[in-house]
């Protein structure tokens, strides 16, 4: 997966993500795809959830799946999930806990529903995707509705292990992008989606940003890739909430 | 089909506005309404895609080990923890499971996915 925090010119933050799933879960040989990738992209749906008639968040679904993986909620926060793998802090322990009756810690995908109906601001959805303890590490980017507001949380299952803030960026603070590696550290060899990612939003640069830029950032190989099932593009002041499915056509990298 | 990362394309500028064919269906839930039913209209017109993305994650299961019985065993064994899943999922999921008619355990699967593959 692949996140966009960034603010234009004016002030205005946008959030954007690819979503990418069904790494090793089966290849078409002579389709060239991933198998799960291909059956999971005609089961998203965007969801409006409702209160008293009133719109309490949008979302992006896998029909069936009731948790969160990228949603916002109209000029309070707005909400994405890259999964994180960490040998020291797997899911391994989380779920042999969980079976055998140790139940303190939350399920990766209802902590983030939860946050998205209950939350009423930046700082609280902060706050508790921080501060709960999951059964697995996690990525949270989390944009706010305000210039400088937007952090990327790196989750261990304890705890969040760092909060990168917009504000405390080094050399680009008007914009985050985060992949499924730690931010301090070099990114997989094999897999590395920052480094172009990075080259093609510093390419746009500050002044042209908005959902067209950051479209065409996330619409670059190897951002994507045959691994994109959708493109989220979010806008928290306005409540804008586009989502587009995304195929990756030939030439094109596996990952 | 792989191409390293190294060998990247341009970064793009002519991929926006994507094409209509490619917006994604809005749907309304209702938080209004017991959680049991809030998901039926939406898993009603997604249910044979969701059918075949698990036929097709079990195949891909049979095909790694050999057999059919890890995933079925798997799946029961979630059909009975799922009583400890915190409400209204918990309910949400019975409600989908109901509507598609896919077991209990498979659908429950299907939501800790994340976990699941984390593991």
């Amino acid at each position: 997966c692949t996140s966009v925090l960034a603010e234009d010119s004016k002030g205005v933050l946008y959030h954007a993500r690819n979503l990418d799933f069904g790494l090793f879960f089966g290849w078409d040989k002579a389709k060239k795809t991933w198998l799960v990738t291909e059956y999971l992209r005609p089961t998203i749906v965007n969801i409006r959830f409702k209160k008293s008639g009133q719109t309490v968040f949008m979302s992006t679904h896998f029909a069936g799946y009731v948790g969160i993986l990228t949603a916002l909620k109209p000029g309070r926060f707005s909400l994405t999930v890259n999964s994180r793998n960490s040998l020291d802090g797997s899911s391994t322990l989380g779920i042999i806990e969980w079976i055998l009756g140790k139940r303190d810690a939350v399920w990766m995908g209802f902590l983030t529903r939860r946050v998205m109906e209950t939350a009423d601001s930046y700082a609280q959805a902060k706050q508790m995707l921080t501060g709960t303890k999951m059964l697995a590490p996690a990525y949270f980017i989390l944009g706010g509705n305000s210039t400088m507001q937007g952090c990327i949380i790196t989750r261990s299952r304890n705890a969040a292990i760092d909060v990168w803030e917009r504000s405390a960026a080094a050399n680009h603070t008007w914009y985050l992008l985060q992949t499924n590696y730690d931010h301090w550290k070099p990114p997989f060899v094999l897999d590395d989606r920052r480094t172009p990612g990075n080259k093609c939003m510093m390419a746009k640069g500050q002044a042209s940003m908005g959902f067209k830029e950051i479209f065409n950032v996330l619409s670059s190989i190897p951002v994507l890739n045959k691994l994109t099932t959708y493109t989220a593009l979010m806008r928290v002041d306005t409540g804008e909430y586009h989502s587009y499915r995304q195929t990756c056509k030939d030439p094109c990298p596996i990952w | 089909a792989f191409v390293p990362a190294q060998f990247t394309q341009e970064c793009r500028s002519d991929t926006y506005p994507p094409p209509s064919s490619s917006e994604v269906e809005w749907f309304d839930v209702s938080l209004d309404e017991a959680p049991i039913i809030r998901w039926r209209h939406v898993v009603a017109r997604r249910q044979s895609q969701i059918r075949d993305l698990l036929l097709q994650f079990k195949n891909f299961i049979r095909q790694l080990t050999g057999s059919s019985v890890y995933f079925n065993l798997v799946a029961r064994s979630l059909t009975l923890i799922a009583p400890t899943v915190p409400q209204p999922y918990q309910d949400e999921m019975v409600g989908i499971s109901t509507v598609t008619g896919i077991p209990l355990g498979e659908i429950l699967l299907y939501n800790i996915f994340y976990e699941a593959t984390n593991l």
